[in-house]
């Protein structure tokens, strides 16, 4: 599945 | 960033602060589970191991360290400050029964299999099923103080506008993290039971408010 994006999310 | 991803953040931090406030001024931490705390501290722990390798931005560091201090020092007052005050014959939900699945699919599912991804990846699946032995308390004890249905009004929000975030971030910059976004789904559907009862008995100034 997608690699997630860095983790500019809380 | 975004509003509705702003907003999701200020209702989460609301919703703490609501719950932190009132165990604090209130002196007593009836009705409130302590494991489901426990559960969340655990959260923001294994989610904010970044913290201190990779800055995102000024807000999202403050928010994590922010978090960070309001779980644990809600944990604190439960389980140390107000220990006589709690209700563990009531709160007695099996957090295996969530920790055990949570771990086994986080090294199932995930995007890489280092440890901080297993890790970021059970916090968000944690996440989702947190909530639960807060809600099985509520249906034991047949009714939740109106402070609490607040409290759980502003989590339930919070994730449901950060779906609303991520359907915006999908139209507007293409980004999708599926694994927060179906957790994400999941856990805001645990509330929607309870957002109707809000809606119908709560807001209608009734105070008390039990689960079915």
């Amino acid at each position: 599945c997608h690699r997630s994006r860095t983790k500019d999310e809380l | 960033m975004n509003i509705f991803r702003l907003a999701g953040d200020m209702s989460h931090l609301v919703a703490i602060l609501i719950l932190l406030l009132k165990i604090w001024r209130s002196r007593s931490c009836a009705g409130i589970s302590g494991k489901s705390q426990v559960l969340f501290a655990l959260v923001f722990t294994t989610r904010y191991l970044d913290l201190f390798t990779s800055f995102i931005s000024a807000y999202n560091t403050v928010m994590k360290v922010v978090f960070l201090a309001l779980s644990y020092a809600t944990v604190y007052l439960i389980y140390m400050r107000f220990r006589n005050s709690y209700d563990s014959e009531n709160d007695t939900f099996r957090v295996e029964f969530l920790l055990v699945p949570v771990i086994g699919l986080s090294f199932l599912e995930n995007y890489s299999f280092t440890p901080m991804e297993i890790l970021w990846t059970f916090s968000i699946f944690l996440e989702s099923v947190a909530i639960m032995p807060q809600l099985f308390m509520i249906t034991k004890t047949g009714e939740a103080e109106s402070i609490t249905n607040h409290y759980l009004f502003f989590l339930g929000l919070y994730r449901a506008l950060y779906i609303v975030n991520w359907v915006w971030r999908y139209h507007t910059e293409g980004f999708f993290d599926q694994i927060a976004v179906v957790s994400g789904v999941v856990q805001t559907i645990f509330y929607c039971d309870f957002f109707y009862l809000y809606v119908t008995r709560v807001l209608r100034g009734r105070g008390k408010m039990s689960l079915p």
